[in-house]
């Protein structure tokens, strides 16, 4: 079995406004999870709760069924892609992380300290 | 914490588990040690 990683996961303060995505997550995975894994997780939750809040809204609008149907659609075509991890390396300075390494190589590669590994995200920009 | 949320993702057949929880203390474990 894999070891248990720690993570602290938080909105890029340079890239990410404080009214797109202002939640600090608490999460625990495995150590063999990649940064793909994490940032198609990130996706997943995100439209999630942007779903779960659109389906509150309509109910309140509308009070009737079939409110959620448009919400099911847009969680099934999440992407590891949508969202781009980053490290803090120093002092303001941000590293993009690789979707291929594994939260285990990030924690000694980057880390190298017994706290939860910190990490940030803000949305892949399209170049 | 009172609410954790467990979510699998699948990656090339790779499926690792994630657990979230609203607040750090009690659930992460070096939290404690500080």
């Amino acid at each position: 079995l894999s070891s248990e990683i720690e993570l602290i996961f938080c909105p890029h303060p340079l890239l990410v406004n404080n009214q797109q995505y202002s939640q600090t997550r608490y999460v625990k995975t495995t150590a063999n999870a990649t940064v793909d894994h994490l940032s198609k997780y990130l996706a997943l939750r995100i439209a999630l709760e942007e779903s779960q809040s659109a389906t509150q809204g309509n109910r309140n609008m509308e009070g009737g069924p079939g409110a959620g149907n448009s919400s099911n659609s847009c969680v099934q075509d999440v992407s590891e892609k949508q969202f781009t991890i980053y490290i803090s390396t120093a002092r303001g300075q941000f590293s993009t992380l690789n979707g291929s390494l594994t939260l285990e190589l990030v924690n000694e590669k980057f880390w190298k300290v017994c706290k939860p590994l910190e990490l940030f995200y803000a949305p892949t920009q399209v170049q | 914490p009172e609410e954790v949320t467990v979510t699998d993702i699948t990656i090339n057949s790779l499926t690792v588990t994630f657990r979230e929880a609203l607040v750090a203390r009690g659930f992460f474990r070096s939290w404690e040690l500080e």
